[in-house]
């Protein structure tokens, strides 16, 4: 049941946008964080064969069936986080990079991000002034449970604060900003252990940026009325 | 038929500072490649930075160990040609017809110019970015393809006040990249600001019909017994012929060792 073939035809020299019926699946094992149960994960494969060709291409990712939600309480002004219904106690640590050379091996994430998950931390939080961590980050957390809060690149660099004063108004080009916002959200978005993005490090980015990450990644609407709640995000 | 997937670019890089070579990146990649790790050309770090490059060279004392950071030219005092280099390497990939191959790079700092095979491609601006150029027409189908990277810093990399601080004079923060790099108070400053190619290269050879960014997400009903995986994907025909495809998803679950539940 958990394995679908389409047919489909693609005019020359086209790029289309295509979705796959819903797949079903009966009680799933859940992705779970650190110290909540296992993180299972299930491979997903998809391959284009084409007719009088054979396969043409082929992509597969370790995806974790979850939902995570996320609110401000209106009575601490904390934020609280739900995994697969349950409340989790955050425990987390600020996250800038595994090294200041960029010296970004498989071997160095996977030790660095088990040492995380060895202290029973469930949560890094990557700063607006480091990166936006790479796949390999992103699948060990996957793998060790460890829920990514990713902020954009906004720090007290780009908002007018500072000696010497800082430009206010963020980077100088905007439209690159959302660009590599975008590209970023594509290269990341399918990791069971990406829970939140935010603007940027304790401060809200500049008006139209803001606007824009804010629309371009709300819950599209169907999964609004899947959730239940509106003001879960 | 050559195997079709993603073939990583990680080994066999060649770095030279861009004002120590005379040749252009048209002849670097036909009739001047580097013959090998001989001044000014050195083993690179790809993916890594400059600085990084220089380490592994022991050009430069290791940053990250006692003050040896205050050894290193700041890119302020060097001004941006000094960190601004050429990386190189040749790799093989003999496609057949109605096949085709895409160069691509997970992340540069903070843009650059591609010299493949003697053709010039721009890599735009943005640390934060993928780039998949598709080179099926430049590559030749016969020995190597030699390929060349000229890598610039970003565009203000700025300068670091005698007392330090927070993000130094923050012109970092005009372009779009990663802002540690003039030193905080818990870092400091990063001499070449990070620059260079510092995510994964790979070419992808593919048929016809290429398969971009997947989307999977998941929805529950009924306290998680029924969920459903909803998956959206680009798919880009680059025959000038209408193709007839065949869309396959698949979900597995390692049970144990190498057995997968379908």
């Amino acid at each position: 049941e958990h394995l679908q073939t389409h047919e489909l035809s693609i005019p020359p020299k086209t790029l289309l946008q295509y979705t796959l019926p819903p797949l079903f699946f009966y009680k799933p094992n859940l992705w779970w964080p650190n110290g909540m149960g296992k993180q299972s994960l299930y491979n997903v494969g998809i391959t284009v064969d084409v007719k009088g060709f054979g396969e043409s291409d082929s992509w597969s990712h370790q995806f974790g069936f979850r939902k995570i939600e996320s609110i401000i309480d209106s009575v601490t002004g904390g934020r609280l986080f739900k995994v697969n219904g349950q409340c989790v106690f955050i425990r987390g640590g600020n996250w800038i990079l595994s090294d200041g050379l960029l010296r970004l091996s498989k071997k160095r994430y996977m030790a660095d991000i088990k040492f995380h998950a060895d202290m029973n931390f469930n949560m890094l939080r990557c700063w607006g002034g480091g990166l936006a961590e790479r796949p390999d980050f992103y699948h060990y957390c996957d793998i060790y449970g460890l829920l990514v809060w990713q902020e954009f690149w906004i720090t007290g660099d780009v908002d007018g604060r500072g000696v010497p004063v800082s430009n206010p108004n963020g980077p100088l080009d905007h439209d690159l900003f959302m660009l590599c916002a975008r590209d970023t959200v594509k290269l990341l978005r399918n990791h069971a252990s990406l829970a939140l993005w935010v603007g940027g490090n304790e401060q809200v980015p500049p008006k139209d940026i803001n606007a824009a990450l804010k629309n371009d990644l709300k819950l599209h609407p169907f999964f609004m009325s899947v959730v239940g709640n509106t003001a879960l995000g | 038929m050559v195997e079709m997937g993603k073939r990583v670019l990680d080994s066999g890089w060649l770095a030279a500072r861009s004002t120590e070579v005379a040749a252009t990146g048209v002849q670097l990649t036909t009739t001047h490649p580097p013959s090998g790790p001989s001044a000014p050309w050195m083993e690179a770090a790809v993916p890594g930075t400059v600085l990084g490059t220089l380490t592994k060279n022991k050009l430069v004392p290791d940053p990250f160990y006692g003050l040896n950071n205050e050894a290193i030219l700041d890119i302020a005092d060097s001004g941006r040609e000094y960190y601004t280099f050429w990386f190189f390497t040749t790799f093989e990939c003999a496609m057949k017809g109605n096949q085709h191959v895409n160069l691509n790079f997970r992340a540069i700092n903070y843009s650059a110019e591609v010299y493949l095979n003697g053709h010039k491609e721009i890599l735009p601006k943005g640390m934060f970015r993928r780039h998949s150029l598709d080179v099926t027409d430049i590559l030749l189908p016969d020995g190597k393809n030699l390929l060349a990277v000229l890598v610039y810093p970003p565009d203000h990399p700025g300068s670091i006040p005698p007392e330090g601080g927070q993000g130094g004079d923050h012109e970092i923060g005009k372009d779009v990249a990663t802002q540690y790099v003039e030193g905080w108070d818990w870092m400091t400053p990063i001499r070449d600001r990070n620059t260079g190619i510092w995510d994964e290269v790979s070419i992808s050879i593919t048929g016809p019909v290429k398969i971009s960014d997947p989307h999977l997400v998941s929805s529950f009903f009924d306290g998680f017994k029924r969920a459903y995986l909803h998956t959206t994907l680009e798919l880009e025909n680059k025959s000038s012929w209408l193709a007839q495809c065949s869309l396959t998803l698949q979900v597995t679950t390692e049970l144990e060792g190498n057995i997968s539940l379908v």
